[in-house]
């Protein structure tokens, strides 16, 4: 997995 | 999504509401620093970078709004409205919080990419992207009621992201520590704002 969930927030 | 996610998003655009409403009311942006609405815009284009990659219609939509308004500020304020903009109040080095953020960025990351550097980045920036606002209030000591507001709106919008966060934490084992830290100090930023206001 690259980009995990993370950036799910703005 | 949480209810403070939410909450605090709604607050983050009421802000942005707030702002629009306090140019386009009074036809003047005297009290507010062009350069924190130009570090916000930064923000949100180095951090939406991401903008194709689909996560839901809502971040879409919000990230299309941040950067969109962003930029409507900064036009307003060097073109529609320049005449009421006053540089020489305006004094904060953004370019220190530029460099310094940007040295963070390239150290303290999740992986050494163009985006990946470019978000943290914006995470480290948008902390300390008040700063010029602050430094704006402090110098001409008055500020007008509806600025007040903004900064009330943006205080609490970044407080409830500090219970998301915690909420988070215990639902969902969700953890960021670069978007914690930052966050903290952000928050941090504010409530010196809101223990000056509520001393005068």
């Amino acid at each position: 997995e690259e980009t995990p969930a993370k950036h799910d927030e703005l | 999504m949480n209810f403070f996610r939410l909450t605090a998003d709604l607050m983050h655009l009421m802000s942005i509401f707030v702002l629009l409403l306090k140019i386009q009311k009074t036809r003047s942006c005297s009290g507010i620093s062009f350069k924190t609405q130009l570090l916000y815009a930064v923000v949100f284009v180095t951090r939406y970078l991401d903008l194709p990659k689909w996560i839901s219609l809502y971040n879409t939509l919000m990230k299309i709004f941040f950067i969109a308004t962003s930029i409507y500020i900064l036009y307003l304020m060097k073109v529609k409205f320049r005449a009421t903009y006053d540089p020489s109040q305006d004094t904060f080095r953004i370019e220190f919080l530029l460099g310094a953020c940007l040295l963070l960025a390239l150290v303290f990351n999740y992986s050494f990419s163009f985006i990946e550097v470019l978000w943290t980045f914006s995470i480290y920036l948008e902390a300390v992207a008040i700063l010029p606002q602050l430094f704006m209030l402090s110098r001409t000591g008055e500020a007008e009621t509806i600025t007040t507001h903004y900064l009330f709106a943006l205080g609490a919008y970044r407080g409830l992201y500090l219970l998301n966060w915690i909420w988070r934490f215990y639902t969902e084992n969700y953890a960021d520590l670069i978007v914690w830290i930052a966050g903290a100090i952000q928050t941090a930023l504010y409530s010196d704002f809101f223990y000056i206001y509520y001393k005068k």
